[in-house]
């Protein structure tokens, strides 16, 4: 879950 | 996407097009550390290989394109088109001081031993440290232009808008990535001594210089 998250993040 | 990531992502912004127009209008990249610009560079390349892999929203793939398009235009304008004027005997940082030693931790924490987030890790720790050049620039002449400041303090408050952003998500979403705040939080810290100098000296309209 944690490694989709972070791609939003710039 | 919460008020406080979007307020730290338009800070970053605005602190790459402030270096950009400040180059492009003076024609000199005068007292702008060119390491810390190859290593932002650098940053962004590995960090944004995700936009072949994921794709989030428009705005994501947007800024994220837009962050790279304009670090290697820097780079460009100091490397090739403004070289004249980039000042290299004061811009004495050792990257590999740099990228080894964060090469390595990528390799040993991270959260899945795979090459794309080995990368995205590397580009976390070393964004946390990339600035070092250039404080280290600024230390070494004592003084930077009030424009390369407004640059630094915009850049020093994305991260820490990021941190708030962190601690929302936290309460709101569940949601942390200890490797992404523990390197933010580095990161903040290394701009609190500029922060001190930014609020005490240029916004009360003088140029930043360093005490003896």
């Amino acid at each position: 879950e944690a490694l989709i998250d972070k791609h939003d993040e710039l | 996407m919460n008020i406080f990531r979007l307020l730290g992502d338009l800070s970053h912004l605005l602190a790459i097009i402030i270096l950009l127009l400040k180059i492009w209008r003076t024609r000199s990249c005068a007292g702008v550390s060119g390491k810390s610009q190859i290593l932002f560079a650098l940053v962004f390349t590995t960090r944004y290989l995700d936009l072949f892999t994921n794709f989030i929203s428009m705005y994501n793939s947007a800024m994220k394109l837009i962050y790279l398009v304009c670090s290697y235009a820097t780079v460009f304008l100091m490397y090739f088109k403004f070289k004249a004027t980039y000042d290299s005997n004061h811009d004495t940082f050792r990257m590999e001081f740099l990228v080894v030693p964060v090469g390595g931790l990528a390799f040993l924490v991270n959260h899945d031993f795979t090459p794309l987030e080995i990368l995205w890790t590397f580009s976390i720790y070393l964004e946390a440290v990339a600035i070092l050049p250039q404080l280290f620039m600024i230390s070494k002449t004592g003084e930077a232009e009030t424009i390369t400041s407004h640059y630094l303090f915009a850049l020093g408050s994305y991260r820490a808008l990021y941190i708030v952003n962190w601690v929302f998500r936290f309460y709101t979403e569940g949601f942390f990535d200890l490797i992404a705040i523990v390197a933010g939080c580095v990161q903040t810290i290394l701009y609190c001594d500029f922060f001190y100098l930014y609020i005490t000296k240029v916004l009360k309209g003088k140029q930043l210089t360093l005490p003896a």
